[in-house]
């Protein structure tokens, strides 16, 4: 019987380059922007990724207000932390609709995306993403560190673009996080699409 | 270039016994 039985695995811990931070935001009124956005877990492992994502909730599952966000360790999730602050991000905009269709399987692919460094050369300038789940329509978005590096800002939003699968025709753009943080009106320029 | 973990490389671990 024991002959029969396969030998326990020893798994090696794939290790990627980056350590990783997951964080959720619930919106509490009652509380500070700050005091809302709390530090779930970090991993440097392709397995300790995955036990963290098999353990927690869905996107689509989570309160209208939450967010999740996945950052390189050491960069916290806001448009002030130094890595950020030259930075912007390419912006999915989802519809209502899209919560049951797409927004999963968009953010995993997104997770995948930043875990797996599949943005070759331009990986370093990838700061994190950030997931918004809002009565109006849901946001994904992927951050990077200079928004004035053309070359790294636009492969990067190409490669994220195909790995989405997103129609040719249908177009993403990427902001800035001073001209967001600045806008007047509902929108903010786009300083790039793709 | 700078070392890639595929996505099939990736998804290949999300049901493994140390995943779950």
């Amino acid at each position: 019987q024991r002959a029969a039985s396969p030998p326990r695995q020893r798994f090696l811990r794939w290790r990627p380059p980056n350590r990783w931070s997951l964080w959720f935001f619930k919106n509490d009124k009652s509380k500070t922007w700050q005091a809302n956005l709390r530090l779930i877990s970090k991993f440097d492992t392709v397995e300790d990724f995955w036990a963290l994502y098999n353990h927690i909730q869905l996107s689509s599952n989570l309160m209208s207000g939450c967010d999740y966000s996945l950052f390189k360790d050491g960069i916290e999730p806001m448009w002030e932390d130094e890595r950020n602050k030259r930075g912007g991000r390419w912006l999915l905009t989802l519809n209502k609709q899209q919560r049951r269709s797409d927004l999963d399987r968009f953010w995993l692919e997104t997770l995948l995306c930043l875990v797996g460094e599949a943005f070759d050369d331009h990986s370093d300038d990838v700061c994190g993403a950030v997931v918004n789940i809002r009565t109006k329509g849901d946001k994904i978005a992927v951050w990077t560190a200079d928004y004035d590096n053309r070359e790294a800002v636009t492969h990067i939003g190409r490669v994220y673009k195909e790995r989405l699968g997103l129609p040719m025709k249908m177009t993403i753009g990427y902001q800035s996080h001073t001209d967001t943080a600045t806008k007047s009106g509902s929108t903010t320029k786009n300083k790039f699409v793709v | 270039g700078k070392r890639q973990y595929d996505r099939d490389f990736l998804l290949g671990f999300q049901f493994m016994p140390a995943c779950i």
